[in-house]
């Protein structure tokens, strides 16, 4: 609930919410993938 | 900062506070509004490539060629962040706007863009948003009765100006009873609130003056100042070294150019600023215009009835002489359960203002039952209808005890400690709607506000306090807040509780 | 412009943005830097420089809206401290990062950020207040 009020997803409808969260998943995983390539 | 005056001016410690917003809470609430931007030109290129329904009045495809009725991105921010909240704000109300309320429910199949009534009453809503700092706003009583029977009398409306035959001897029995309310010697009635502001300031002032105005005045005093065609500048809300700079300007310079000195010098200020919960310093005001010459116009929109141990406003709370204050303004809308305005002062004045003031000339002159209803209510106030009942109104009380549980609570919450407006800070754009909402889940109905309506990062709740509100109402309030408080994590001030 | 952090949530997001670019497994440093800049200084140009007016309503009876928001700034007083703050900013993330250093100074990175940070340097100049 923190997480969807801090980062104003409260005020989006669901499917935006969805987009936003996949596009975030994405990042993380890319950057874990990353670090993971890098290290 | 915490503002605590104690000089020779004050007959008591004037303490007022405007806890600074925490800096990661000022950064994440960036963040949330680049969000929302970010979704909400995502919208936009939706609806301009017809993916989505437009809901918003737009142009028709013929008439694409015109002048554009509808500025686009002036409408952004109503389209694409209001109107996802905008279920908390113009709630129909189905009862008298009191201590308590009934709500009409609504919902909505598409996310506040159109609404429907469910039929459904929400019963007794703990009021916590309206105007009704001593409570009047009754339907019944000796005010409603003695409303009903100038109805009977009078009739509803009146259909000519105060310069013709709208001139009503209940209009006369009203300004005197004014004069005396506020102790000064004339007064003049005029049928609404706003008016009374940017009617009558272009009356005062003109070409060649100078109006040193508030930056957190209200709307009604910025349009009287512009329309009266007189030079504006700005001080920093309630900050007296920038009101006396100001004034040293203005006395050492003069006029641009000519350098020619002002015709008149007029000071706006407010008693008390609704959104800031702050009270002037009067004292120190009043002290710098006597110094410098200056005429000064006092809104008391909000603190006439709201403050002073006589209910006389904020030269009563100050225990000042009325008559150092050269305008009195206020409204009757806020503590007299009423509508329209008032000004007061010399009878000079009042008379040149019954000639030259546009309310005077053109507005049709107030409606006899609202008259009525202040006449009583302003009677009762004073202790002249024969009843105690003005002297049990009292507001005080309340509002330091609810002030003082707030922060106990751990709530940044700004302003005077004794101002009846109690702006609760919520920061974050989500949690605007999330608040509104979740508080009218637990029966009380709130005041949100934000951005543009208050600086980017300082959304709030605002809360006003009513004599009407018993001591079981405020701690059911209380406890709601609290309860939401730690569900939304607002409990932000790091100052000890 | 001026209010509490919000200097800091930009460099944030100017930082966020280039961590999310540098997690994208088949960019190299170079071409990450040069588009963090590119990136960076096309929404800098489109915020302050090409959107005009205020995407609510204002009480000046349509002033602002013939304004970009870098113009609407402060009131139109030049060299303030946001002004300030905001054209270093882009001067420093390209030229002393990017330009110089990351990409090696190779020619073709070298041209394409000066010209991305030319397009948001030459607006900000005093001299092109309110013209179009």
């Amino acid at each position: 609930y923190q997480y969807v009020l801090v980062t104003a997803l409260y005020m989006l409808e669901p499917w935006e919410r969805t987009i936003f969260n996949s596009l975030l998943i994405t990042v993380a995983a890319m950057a874990v993938y990353t670090c993971y390539v890098f290290m | 900062n915490h503002h605590a005056s104690c000089t020779l001016l004050y007959k008591k410690p004037f303490v007022e506070s405007f806890e600074e917003t925490p800096l990661l809470v000022a950064v994440l609430t960036y963040i949330g509004y680049g969000i929302l931007t970010i979704f909400g030109y995502l919208r936009d290129f939706l609806r301009d490539w017809k993916f989505e329904k437009c809901h918003l009045a737009r142009e028709r495809e013929e008439q694409k060629d015109f002048v554009p009725l509808y500025q686009d991105f002036e409408n952004f921010y109503t389209r694409n962040l209001y109107m996802r909240i905008r279920d908390n704000w113009n709630r129909p109300i189905c009862s008298i706007p009191g201590a308590k309320m009934d709500l009409v429910e609504r919902v909505t199949p598409d996310y506040n863009w159109t609404f429907e009534h469910t039929g459904n009453v929400l019963k007794d809503v703990i009021n916590m948003g309206s105007y009704n700092y001593l409570g009047f706003a009754e339907n019944t009583g000796t005010c409603a009765d003695a409303a009903s029977e100038c109805t009977v009398k009078y009739g509803v409306g009146v259909s000519s100006t105060r310069q013709e035959i709208g001139n009503l001897d209940k209009h006369e029995e009203l300004e005197k009873l004014v004069a005396r309310f506020l102790g000064v010697e004339s007064s003049m009635a005029f049928g609404m609130g706003f008016a009374t502001n940017s009617m009558n300031i272009p009356a005062l002032t003109g070409k060649g003056c100078l109006i040193l105005s508030d930056e957190l005045n209200h709307a009604s005093l910025v349009l009287g100042a512009r329309l009266s065609g007189s030079t504006i500048r700005v001080f920093k809300h309630n900050n007296m070294q920038s009101l006396e700079k100001l004034l040293r300007d203005a006395i050492v310079h003069g006029q641009p150019r000519t350098h020619r000195p002002w015709k008149k010098i007029l000071v706006l200020v407010e008693g008390i600023y609704s959104m800031e919960g702050s009270i002037v310093r009067l004292p120190e005001v009043i002290a710098l215009k006597k110094k410098y010459k200056a005429y000064l116009y006092l809104d008391e929109a909000h603190s006439i009835g709201a403050l002073g141990p006589r209910g006389r406003g904020v030269v009563d709370y100050f225990g000042l002489d009325p008559s150092d204050v050269d305008i009195m303004m206020g409204t009757f809308t806020k503590s007299f359960g009423a509508a329209g305005g008032y000004i007061g002062g010399k009878k000079e004045l009042i008379d040149y203002l019954c000639l030259h003031s546009h309310s005077a000339v053109h507005a049709t002159s107030m409606s006899p039952p609202i008259t009525q209803q202040i006449i009583t209510s302003m009677k009762c106030i004073m202790g002249e209808d024969g009843t105690t009942l003005g002297e049990f109104r009292i507001l005080s009380e309340n509002t330091t005890y609810f002030r003082r549980r707030l922060h106990e609570m751990g709530f940044i919450i700004y302003g005077n400690n004794d101002s009846p407006v109690v702006p609760l800070m919520l920061y974050m754009p989500a949690k605007i709607g999330a608040f509104g909402r979740e508080m009218l889940k637990r029966n009380i109905g709130t005041v949100v506000v934000g951005f543009p309506a208050t600086p980017i990062i300082e959304s709030r709740a605002r809360f006003c306090v009513s004599a009407a509100h018993t001591r079981e109402m405020l701690d059911k309030a209380l406890n709601a807040i609290s309860e939401v408080g730690d569900l939304l994590q607002l409990k932000y001030s790091r100052k000890n509780r | 412009m001026n209010s509490r952090g919000i200097w800091l949530a930009y460099l944030l997001l100017t930082t966020a943005l280039h961590v999310v670019l540098l997690s994208i497994p088949f960019l190299s440093v170079p071409v990450v830097w040069t588009l963090t800049n590119v990136i960076h200084n096309l929404a800098m140009y489109l915020f302050l420089h090409t959107v005009k007016g205020t995407p609510f309503e204002t009480p000046d009876q349509g002033k602002a809206r013939l304004l970009t928001h870098w113009e609407q700034m402060d009131y139109g007083v030049q060299f303030t401290a946001s002004r300030k703050f905001l054209t270093i900013s882009p001067i420093d993330t390209c030229e002393h990062k990017t330009c110089y250093f990351y990409t090696k100074y190779d020619t073709a990175h070298f041209v394409v950020n000066t010209g991305s940070l030319l397009s948001v340097l030459l607006p900000k100049l005093p001299q092109f207040h309110g013209v179009r």
